[in-house]
């Protein structure tokens, strides 16, 4: 219940709610491009297929060890294993990618696609929504600065059970500390309707009317 | 080797969560535990509006899926399955925090737990004001339950929160999208039929209605053959719909129905009930001065009981009960068996494909008046009885020949269960 101290509640607290910031520029509408999975930060695929034939390098195998026991981000290089430095950003993306991923936006959200932000495509960012990603995105979604401890010990704890080195790991160790962190990812995808449409009727009595029943409209 | 593990994994891993179009089935069991997490309620609704609101949620999910639903209060968090509850910024040791009152509502993760902004204005079902936590409940269970984003007009499913009609219920494609990932909702049912009521007109005139029920244990479903569903919020329980039945269900429904006669049957064990439809309840002693329950064998002569299921059939003003193997007509006007019944079910009603037979024990036998048609039902499965029409069209059918099976719920869609524990909300 809202707090309050006077007997006759004037004093509710009411609740001073802060504004979720509006989506003003494209810079922002990029953020939220990548956030709903439309921009992909990195692309798994290059490191995957990379690692499918090339090893990881013994020190960005432990790096990377060594980077998901802290619970911190995992490095998302684009350059793929064997690349100089190990803490590679995620790089800005390129203006191509923003605009096909605003196009792929627009799409979904039946709008004009036009690749421009838009103004109607600003209020369809700044509409209530889901916070469940759009597309698929493989990142492990960043912890900021997780200071809660309780944070730490479950990410930890996750990944000790199901740690790389132990033995007895199962087939998916690996991601099984990611999935605790990652956003239900999801793709849209429409199938065409099948409806099967009721035939007439005629019973043996002649017709009979179908009942107009009322739990048509409401339940 | 360490490396080759890890690389293996990679791909492993990454093939495994590849989602296909569709989502992915989230878990493998059917009864799932859900609870409003203590250090996770809103400060906007009571507790007991919360509760209310998530069990309807949960209950709309049950009434689409086989997947059935119960509020878990007790066990430790560790054995709840789906775990809710509202926070604002960075809330629940959660990583995503939320943004304040705007854009992001809501979220769901991939292990069950679902959080809610509350610095969103939620509000209760049916206040046309704020976002519904109901509508936004609903679509948070979906992904959990392994259902992606679709951007269909109507989905439940769709990303952006559009302000709700008065009442939003999940439509055919959301069913079969649920469907998919988890099966159509299955199962016996221990009879079927059409209920024929008259109802005047303002202007005086009887015009004949009639809506079909499907009963299974304790609760019943009323289905809209014209929207291939059934009624929204069903099942229900019997003694709430149908007074004066037994509460754990009936064998059977006869419609007895002629120039002369007009008389609605319910069976169950050895006893039978006649049913007062004006008054929508069970006759203690009708205008006749029958007293009901009756005994099968006092009303009936010559019918066993307890009885598989029974129709009338208006060719021949004949029941026909079934009991095991047996068919037995009984003629109402004679109030007598049919000359040379008892006969196997095989010989009344032959299979048009041989070895395709429901055999004995009938579930349901049910006149459709939606279909014109007889159906037997066993289990999953119906048979429907060649129509006149069939063998007037096809006159080498036997009469009342038995067409290959189906499936019922290739024929009669979403007759789904709910938890006991959620029947009631």
């Amino acid at each position: 219940e809202k707090l309050f101290h006077n007997r006759d509640h004037s004093d509710v607290q009411i609740l001073k709610t802060h504004q979720a910031p509006v989506i003003t520029d494209e810079y922002k509408a990029e953020l939220f491009l990548s956030r709903y999975g439309f921009i992909k930060p990195i692309n798994w695929e290059e490191i995957q297929t990379e690692s499918s034939d090339t090893y990881f390098s013994e020190d960005i195998l432990d790096d990377l060890q060594a980077k998901i026991q802290e619970g911190t981000s995992v490095p998302h290089s684009r350059d793929g294993p064997g690349s100089g430095t190990h803490d590679v950003h995620v790089s800005q993306t390129g203006n191509q990618a923003f605009i096909s991923a605003l196009k792929e936006f627009q799409r979904v959200s039946d709008l004009p696609v036009t690749g421009v932000f838009d103004e109607a495509t600003q209020e369809a960012m700044n509409k209530p929504r889901c916070g469940v990603p759009d597309k698929e995105i493989d990142a492990y979604v960043e912890p900021e600065n997780t200071d809660g401890p309780d944070t730490e010990d479950s990410l930890s704890d996750s990944f000790n059970e199901t740690g790389i080195s132990s033995s007895n790991s199962s087939d998916d160790d690996i991601f099984n500390f990611n999935d605790t962190d990652t956003l239900l990812v999801g793709i849209s995808n429409d199938t065409n309707r099948n409806s099967s449409s009721f035939s007439g009727l005629d019973g043996q009595m002649g017709k009979i009317s179908m009942n107009a029943s009322l739990s048509d409209t409401v339940r | 080797r360490r490396k080759r593990h890890l690389s293996s994994l990679v791909s492993k891993r990454r093939q495994r969560r590849d989602l296909d179009q569709t989502g992915f089935i989230a878990f493998s069991k059917s009864v799932l535990k859900w609870r409003l997490i203590g250090e996770g309620y809103s400060s906007q609704l009571s507790i007991e509006e919360q509760r209310y609101i998530f069990r309807l949620a949960f209950r709309m999910w049950s009434e689409v899926s086989p997947l059935e639903f119960i509020e878990d209060i007790r066990s430790p968090l560790e054995d709840v399955d789906i775990r809710l509850g509202f926070g604002t910024g960075r809330h629940l040791g959660c990583n995503q925090r939320f943004d304040g009152n705007g854009q992001e509502f809501a979220h769901a993760w991939f292990l069950g737990d679902i959080h809610f902004d509350d610095d969103e204005h939620f509000t209760a079902p049916n206040s046309h004001s704020g976002i519904s936590l109901l509508k936004v409940a609903v679509h948070e269970i979906g992904h959990v339950l392994g259902l992606p984003h679709i951007y269909r007009p109507g989905s439940i499913m769709q990303p952006s929160y559009l302000p709700h009609e008065s009442s939003f219920e999940m439509d055919w494609m959301d069913r079969k999208a649920i469907q998919h990932l988890y099966g159509a909702c299955r199962g016996r049912f221990d009879t079927v039929f059409d209920w024929i009521r008259k109802e005047k007109t303002p202007y005086g005139d009887v015009t004949i209605r009639f809506n079909t029920y499907f009963m299974r244990d304790g609760l019943y479903w009323l289905y809209e053959n014209r929207n291939n569903r059934t009624r929204y919020g069903d099942p229900v329980a019997l003694q709430i719909g149908w007074h004066g039945l037994p509460s754990d269900g009936v064998d059977a429904y006869v419609h007895v129905w002629s120039r002369k006669k007009d008389y609605v049957y319910f069976f169950k064990g050895t006893q039978f009930w006649r049913y007062d439809s004006e008054n929508d309840q069970v006759f203690r002693q009708d205008s006749e001065g029958q007293q009901y329950p009756k005994l099968i064998s006092e009303g009936f002569p010559g019918v066993p009981s307890p009885i598989s299921t029974a129709y009338y059939d208006r060719r021949d003003s004949c029941i026909y009960f079934f009991k095991g193997d047996k068919v037995y007509a009984f003629n109402v006007k004679t109030n007598s068996l049919a000359r040379g019944f008892p006969k196997n079910i095989r010989a009344v009603f032959p299979p048009v494909e041989s070895g395709d037979h429901p055999d004995g024990n009938i579930d349901a036998a049910y006149f459709s008046y939606t279909h014109n048609a007889i159906f037997l039902l066993k289990g999953t499965r119906f048979w429907q009885v060649v129509g006149s029409r069939e063998r007037w069209r096809r006159p080498f059918l036997p009469r009342n020949g038995l067409m290959p099976h189906k499936e019922v719920d290739q024929q009669w869609f979403d007759i789904c269960n709910v938890h006991p524990a959620a029947l009631r909300l």
